[in-house]
């Protein structure tokens, strides 16, 4: 199945 | 001392009718190029960005950087009381726990205050770094609240394939599947009903239906929708707020496990 995916995996904290 | 001051009043209030679905509680940064916000949905698979820049003000100043931390909902409720023809100004002194919306009618002969207690909110900001996108679409923004509404109704989540055909919207649920492709179509005589692709190479992503959902209450800001598609990055959708600036959202795809 498919799995919703977080954003911290793309943008990371400043 | 904070004093913004933004004649076109009925952009404010449709901004925050654009996030408060998403965001209940955010921080809005002032500084010398503009009003701005950044938050994430509570299941941080979604983000928006906002952004009106300091000369789309009638009168912006903004003695000192400064951070309001807000709860969206409220906001909303003070600003649906200005007229959609009123100037609303937004006005808070340095070190003041509270911030003032003011509200003008056009013939200056009704002024309202509503005065709000601000927030502390610890923002967690996240570096979105500028990308190189695979395809970018634009649309007319209601052509993309319509599909957006009408798949849901189908399936839960959709597929977003650009191609040299077009876009393709497709969802699969119980009752069957739905597929919508729309065509590159530069040749309406209204530029704003334009469907524009731009695509470096095919891209096929898979997202949440009930996200892009929440994104389309933007679409009173803007005639058209940008929809930036990466294999490797979250989606963008924007909606440009004219001469002033964008509300841009982030959402994360759902990747094959």
């Amino acid at each position: 199945a498919c799995k919703q995916q977080k954003l911290s995996t793309y943008f990371h904290h400043q | 001392m904070l004093e913004l001051r933004l004649v076109q009043g009925s952009l404010l209030k449709k901004v925050l009718e654009a996030i408060k679905e998403l965001v209940t509680d955010a921080n809005f940064d002032c500084s010398a190029t503009g009003f701005s916000l950044q938050a994430m949905d509570s299941s941080h698979v979604a983000l928006v960005a906002l952004l009106l820049r300091s000369e789309g003000f009638e009168h912006y100043r903004c003695d000192r950087n400064l951070s309001m931390g807000m709860n969206l909902g409220n906001v909303s409720k003070m600003l649906r009381c200005a007229g959609s023809d009123d100037i609303i100004t937004i006005k808070a002194d340095d070190g003041s726990d509270t911030v003032t919306f003011m509200f003008e009618s056009p013939n200056q002969d009704k002024i309202a205050d509503f005065e709000m207690k601000l927030m502390d909110i610890d923002s967690e900001h996240l570096g979105i770094p500028d990308a190189e996108y695979q395809a970018i679409v634009r649309m007319p923004s209601g052509e993309f609240a319509r599909i957006c509404k009408d798949l849901s109704s189908i399936g839960d989540t959709v597929i977003i394939s650009v191609t040299k055909e077009g876009v393709k919207f497709s969802t699969a649920g119980d009752i069957g599947t739905a597929n919508i492709v729309c065509r590159q179509n530069k040749t309406v005589d209204k530029p704003e009903e334009a469907t524009v692709i731009e695509m470096q190479e095919p891209v096929s992503l898979t997202f949440a239906l009930r996200y892009l959902n929440s994104f389309t209450k933007a679409t009173p800001l803007s005639e058209t929708v940008s929809i930036s598609l990466s294999s490797d990055l979250p989606v963008v959708v924007e909606y440009k707020i004219a001469d002033m600036g964008y509300v841009r959202y982030y959402l994360a795809p759902k990747i094959e496990e």
